[in-house]
C-alpha cells in the first residue's frame, strides 16, 4: 500500500478501503484522512513511506489521548477494589473476569468474585468453574436472585476476608432495554452505599467484531454507570474492533485490556502502538 | 435518515428540470455512507451502490418528481433483493430425524437458539433432542441442559471429556432408536481462522451428514461478517442464516453483508433472550432497518 512512488488519489482511497474494514467507521475515517491531507500539504510530505509515519502517528495520538484518561488504580489497604464488568450480552465478561483474577492474583493480591448475572442460565455455574479453576472464592445466591442482593453479600464477604480485588459478574444486557440498565444502576449504587469509593472501576467489555454500536454502546453504558476502562475481547479474531477509534475520539474512554483468546491468561494491556501497527503497517 | 439527507441532496441540487449523472453521483454518496455506517461490508456496499446507479442513471431518477424518493425506492428494493425470501422454513428431512447443526463466532447466541428453535419444534408437535457439543466453555452444557429443563426438551450430553464428534454421532443414533425426530447440535463458539476447531465442525458434519447448517450471527457484527461467513461457508456449506440480538439498535448491515457473499436463506431473527422471543424473517423490515 505505502510501496507506492507518489502520493496519489488512490493511496486515500485505499487508506478509506483498509480504515472502514477495520470497522473505524465513515465519520471517524473522513476526519483521520482530512487530518492527513492537511499534514501532507503542511510538512510539504511528497513519500508515501512518510504519509504512512504521518497517518500512523496520528492514529496512536488519537489512541493515547484517551488512555491518557485513565485513572491510576489506587489499591488501599483494607479497602476492596471493586471491579464492576458490564456489557452486552456475550461479549465476554464472564472470562475478561476471569483473566483479571488471574491477572491480580500474579500480582500477589486477594481476588473474590461476585456472581451478579442471575439471569441468563448457568451464568453462575459458569463463573463458579472459573472460581474452582483459579481456587478464588465466588459468591453467589440462586439463579433468579436480585443482582443488587449479591453484590451487597460479595461486598460484605469482601470486607470479613480482606480481599483487595472485588470482581463483580452482571448479566449482559442490551443498551437499548430500559429496565436492564435501571438495574445496573441500582447496582452500583449497592455499592457505593458500602463503600463511597465503590466501584472503583468501571469496565465495559466490547466484542472486537462490534460495528458501528460499540460507539453507542459505549456512550449508552457511560450515561448509566460512568464507565473507566473499556476491554475490548476477542482480538485473537479476524476483527480489528476498530471502533476503538470512535470511542477514544468522542467520549474519551480509555482502552485499558485487550482479550487475545479463550483462556485464562489471553489478557494483555492494551497498547496504542502495537495496536495500531496490528492493523496494517 | 438516508431519506432526510437525499432530500436535502436533491433540494440542493435544486429544480432544473432533469438531473445529470453528477447528480445521482452526489446521492450514490449518501447510499454509500448510510449503508457502511449500518455495518454493510466496504466490497459489498460498493457494488451494491454500483447496482443501484445503474437503475437511478436509467429513467427512474433523473426524471422523476420526487428524486429522493425515487432513490430510496429503489435501493429497498435492491436491499429486499439481496435479503431475500420471507419465512424459509427449516427443511426436514423425508425420513426422520431431521439433523441441524448450529455453528459460529464465540457469543453470537448459539445455545441460546438451539433451545429456542427446539422449543419451537415442541410446540409444532416434533419432538426435538438438543446435544451438548461444547466441551470446552465452562459450564456450556450445564446452560444447555438448564434451558432443556425450561422447555422441557431433553439434551444428549457425554460431558466434557468426550470427543464432539462421537457425541453428535451417538446423539444421533440415540435419536433414530428413541423416535426424536429433530436433534439439534449445538457447537462451541470458533474463529473461522482457528484450524483446528474448524476442522471438528468439518468432521462433525461429515460424520452426521446435517440437513441444515445454520450459522449464529449477531446483528451487531461489523465489517468482519462477510470474511467469517465465507469461510464458514467454504468449509461447510451453510443452509441458513440466524441474525441474533435483533432487539437491539444494530442497524444489522452484516446480515446484507452475509446475504450477498453466501447467499443462503435468513432462517430466524433472535429478538431476545427469553425462549419465545425469535420470529421469523422479513426481508422488508430488515431492509428499513438497515436504511435507517
Ligand atoms: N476467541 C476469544 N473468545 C473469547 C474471548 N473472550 C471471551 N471469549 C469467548 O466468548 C464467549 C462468551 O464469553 P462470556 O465470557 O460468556 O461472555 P459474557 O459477556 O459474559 O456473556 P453473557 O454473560 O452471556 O452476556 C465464550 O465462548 C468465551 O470463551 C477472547 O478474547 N477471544
Ligand atoms: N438480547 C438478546 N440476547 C441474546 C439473543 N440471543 C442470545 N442472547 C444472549 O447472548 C448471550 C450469548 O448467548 P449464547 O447462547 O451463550 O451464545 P453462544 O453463541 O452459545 O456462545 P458461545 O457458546 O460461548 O460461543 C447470552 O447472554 C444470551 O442470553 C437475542 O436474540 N437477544
Ligand atoms: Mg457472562
Ligand atoms: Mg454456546
Amino acid at each position: 500500500l505505502f510501496e507506492r512512488s507518489e502520493i496519489t488519489e488512490d493511496l486515500f482511497e485505499d487508506l478509506e478501503a483498509l480504515l472502514i474494514q477495520a470497522d473505524l467507521g465513515v465519520e471517524t475515517t473522513l476526519e483521520l484522512l482530512d487530518n492527513l491531507r492537511d499534514r501532507i500539504d503542511r510538512e510539504r510530505i511528497k513519500q508515501p513511506a512518510d504519509a504512512r509515519e504521518a497517518l500512523r502517528t496520528e492514529m496512536i495520538a488519537l489512541l493515547e489521548n484517551a488512555t491518557r484518561n485513565r485513572k491510576i488504580k489506587i489499591y488501599q489497604r483494607g479497602v476492596p477494589f471493586v471491579i464492576l464488568v458490564v456489557g452486552v450480552n456475550g461479549t465476554g465478561k464472564t472470562t475478561t473476569i476471569a483473566k483479571l483474577a488471574k491477572y491480580h492474583q500474579d500480582q500477589g493480591r486477594n481476588v473474590m468474585l461476585v456472581a451478579g448475572d442471575t439471569f441468563r442460565a448457568a451464568a453462575i455455574d459458569q463463573l463458579k468453574v472459573w472460581g474452582e479453576r483459579l481456587k478464588v472464592p465466588v459468591i453467589a445466591h440462586d439463579p433468579g436472585a436480585d443482582p443488587g442482593a449479591v453484590v451487597f453479600d460479595g461486598m460484605q464477604a469482601a470486607y470479613n476476608r480482606n480481599a483487595d480485588i472485588l470482581l463483580v459478574d452482571t448479566a449482559g444486557r442490551l443498551h437499548t432495554k430500559y429496565n436492564l440498565m435501571e438495574e445496573l444502576k441500582k447496582i452500583r449504587k449497592v455499592m457505593q452505599r458500602h463503600v463511597a469509593e465503590a466501584p472503583q472501576e468501571v469496565l465495559l467489555v466490547i466484542d472486537a467484531t462490534t460495528g458501528q454500536n460499540g460507539l453507542v454502546q459505549a456512550k449508552k453504558f457511560a450515561e448509566a454507570v460512568e464507565i473507566t476502562d473499556i476491554a475490548i475481547a476477542k482480538l485473537d479474531g479476524t476483527a480489528r474492533g476498530g471502533i476503538a477509534f470512535a470511542i477514544a475520539r468522542e467520549l474519551g474512554t480509555p482502552i485499558s485490556y485487550v482479550g487475545t483468546g479463550e483462556q485464562v491468561t489471553a489478557l494483555a494491556e492494551f497498547n496504542p502502538v502495537t495496536y495500531v501497527d496490528a492493523l496494517f503497517f | 435518515t438516508l431519506s432526510d439527507r437525499l432530500t436535502a441532496v436533491f433540494q440542493r441540487i435544486g429544480n432544473k428540470g432533469r438531473l445529470t449523472e453528477q447528480d445521482v453521483d452526489e446521492a450514490m454518496r449518501e447510499v454509500r455512507r448510510a449503508l457502511l455506517e449500518a455495518d454493510v461490508n466496504y466490497k459489498v456496499v460498493r457494488d451494491f451502490v454500483s447496482a443501484v446507479r445503474e437503475r437511478a442513471v436509467g429513467e427512474e431518477v433523473l426524471k422523476a418528481l420526487t428524486p429522493a424518493q425515487q432513490v430510496i425506492a429503489i435501493v429497498r428494493d435492491e436491499l429486499i433483493k439481496i435479503l431475500g425470501e420471507e419465512r424459509v422454513p427449516l427443511q426436514l428431512a423425508q425420513v426422520p430425524p431431521t439433523i441441524v447443526m448450529v455453528v459460529g463466532l464465540q457469543g453470537s447466541g448459539k445455545t441460546t437458539h438451539v433451545a429456542k428453535i427446539a422449543n419451537l419444534l415442541k410446540k409444532e408437535g416434533r419432538r426435538p433432542l438438543m446435544v451438548a457439543a461444547d466441551v470446552y466453555r465452562p459450564a456450556a452444557i450445564d446452560q444447555l441442559q438448564t434451558l432443556g429443563g425450561q422447555i422441557d426438551v431433553p439434551v444428549y450430553s457425554e460431558g466434557t471429556k468426550a470427543n464432539p464428534i462421537d457425541i453428535a454421532k451417538n446423539a444421533v443414533k440415540l435419536a433414530k432408536d428413541r423416535g426424536y425426530t429433530v436433534v439439534l447440535i449445538d457447537t462451541a463458539g470458533r474463529l473461522q481462522i482457528d484450524e483446528p476447531m474448524m476442522q471438528e465442525v468439518e468432521r462433525i458434519a461429515e460424520a452426521v451428514k446435517p440437513h441444515e447448517i445454520l450459522l449464529v450471527a449477531d446483528a451487531m457484527t461489523g465489517q468482519e461478517a462477510v470474511n467469517v461467513a465465507q469461510e464458514f461457508h467454504r468449509r461447510l456449506a451453510l443452509t441458513g442464516l440466524i441474525l441474533t440480538k435483533m432487539d437491539g439498535d444494530a442497524r444489522g448491515g452484516a446480515a446484507l453483508s452475509i446475504r450477498s457473499v453466501v447467499g443462503v436463506p435468513i432462517k430466524y431473527i433472535g429478538t431476545g433472550e427469553r425462549i419465545d422471543a425469535v420470529e421469523p424473517f422479513y426481508p422488508d423490515r430488515l431492509a428499513s432497518r438497515i436504511l435507517g
